[in-house]
């Protein structure tokens, strides 16, 4: 019922082509094997439409080239990030009034190699942690799949984004922290979990876990944050190694009187439902949840992803 | 050029319309909705690719964008017909990134080398 191609040249603009010049959808719909050929109409100098099994071939030629094995079809869960959104018109040259006023800059580190970027969320399933007993930081596990990067796709780096929201104000505790502004910093950590669930963690104990990034973070504003987590997504992917996800524990930097780690972990999105937090709708949940960034290069061509083609 | 117009004085000679033919980019527009990719490709909707198309004739002038052997070639056209002229072929191509959900719903970024014809020469 796709099958339909059409290069529109340039001398009817984007109007659409006149249906005669198109297959016409079949009245049944059969979806059976290939049609016959059907020739332009008289006058025209447009070759006959090519069959049902041609156009199939053509599909694939330009999904190999795409480097797609077969057509997508994206579920309607499917959510577009606006991260991802944001690199595309960062990328393509867009409108940079509005990039500048995001604050968005190309990772251009990152990007120095890459071609390709991709955007993973985790599975939810997996994410609890068994944490040590006691008032400790709340950890959580992200696990991410990535058995869908090709294996010839060499991923150079990857970042994790958190989004951390604004504290709603309190008199009290905005006293407190004029009189000591370190008192409302949090650190968030970023590991990579080395073993599994199970193996390193007796009775809920210490996990077996390697730092990756850190950060110290006022909660007086919203913003995603980004942490370097390259080193454990390239042992997954270039080294084979298992992946065993990563953990994120947000905590205080100094022992809170009036907050504490639930408030710690109320600042940074980092589940759905949060102590003392609520719970987010799947809309909202889909725009704040944990995205993993990975940019690599595919091998083919050689211009980086930062080279921007001038406007013209 | 801007077109030229005849006002009668007769002066004027009407401009020859063989430029018109001499090779150089024409627009071509690929929309992915008529291929019915615009349910996976997030962005752009299309794009415009052009394609280069026209003549090459002899004596190659500078514009054409012609190589040392284009001009040998098209020469020796022009006194054996059997040899053809230099073709009108894209000397220069740009990148484009395509926004899309992949076969496994993940979104990727990705800039495909090549896809846009940036200008045309005698080749």
């Amino acid at each position: 019922g796709t099958a339909r191609a059409n290069f529109i040249p340039a001398e009817t603009g984007r109007k659409k082509v006149a249906g005669g010049l198109l297959h016409p959808r079949g009245g049944g719909g059969g979806g059976g094997g290939g049609r016959a050929e059907e020739g332009a109409p008289p006058g025209t100098s447009r070759r006959p439409f090519p069959s049902h099994e041609l156009l199939r071939g053509f599909e694939a030629t330009l999904l190999q080239m795409f480097g797609l094995r077969r057509r997508p079809q994206p579920s309607r869960a499917a959510v577009v990030p606006s991260y991802m959104l944001d690199l595309y018109r960062l990328q393509s040259g867009g409108d940079a009034e509005q990039l500048l006023d995001l604050g968005l800059q190309y990772p251009e580190k990152s990007t120095s190699r890459a071609n390709t970027v991709r955007s993973f969320h985790h599975e939810e399933d997996l994410e609890a942690l068994p944490g040590p007993p006691g008032p400790a930081p709340r950890r959580l596990r992200y696990f991410f799949n990535l058995s869908s990067v090709p294996a010839d796709e060499a991923i150079s780096s990857a970042e994790l984004r958190l989004f951390r929201q604004r504290l709603p104000d309190d008199a009290e505790a905005a006293a407190e922290e004029a009189s000591a502004p370190e008192q409302g910093l949090h650190r968030i950590n970023v590991y990579e979990v080395m073993k599994p669930v199970g193996e390193g963690a007796e009775g809920g104990g210490d996990l077996a876990t390697r730092l990756l990034d850190t950060r110290l973070v006022h909660p007086n504003v919203s913003r995603w944050e980004s942490f370097d987590v390259s080193p454990a997504v390239v042992r997954w992917t270039a080294g084979g190694e298992p992946n065993h996800g990563l953990a994120v524990e947000v905590v205080p930097l100094h022992p809170p009187r009036q907050t504490g780690p639930a408030a710690a972990a109320r600042h940074v999105r980092i589940s759905r439902s949060l102590p003392r937090g609520g719970r987010l709708d799947a809309a909202a949940w889909a725009r704040l949840r944990p995205l993993l960034v990975t940019f690599s290069h595919d091998g083919r061509g050689q211009a980086p992803l930062t080279r921007r083609r001038p406007k013209r | 050029s801007p077109k030229h117009h005849d006002h009668g004085g007769g002066g004027a000679h009407p401009r020859p319309r063989k430029s018109k033919k001499n090779c150089r980019r024409h627009a071509l527009y690929v929309d992915f909705s008529d291929v019915g990719w615009n349910d996976w490709i997030v962005a752009p909707p299309g794009y415009q690719a052009y394609y280069c198309q026209g003549d090459c004739p002899f004596p190659l002038a500078d514009h054409l964008n012609s190589t040392n052997h284009a001009i040998v070639q098209t020469l020796v056209n022009s006194v054996n017909a059997t040899i053809p002229k230099a073709c009108c072929v894209p000397t220069e191509l740009s990148a484009i990134s395509m926004l899309y959900l992949d076969e496994y719903d993940k979104v990727v970024l990705k800039n495909y080398q090549e896809m846009v014809v940036e200008g045309c020469g005698c080749r």
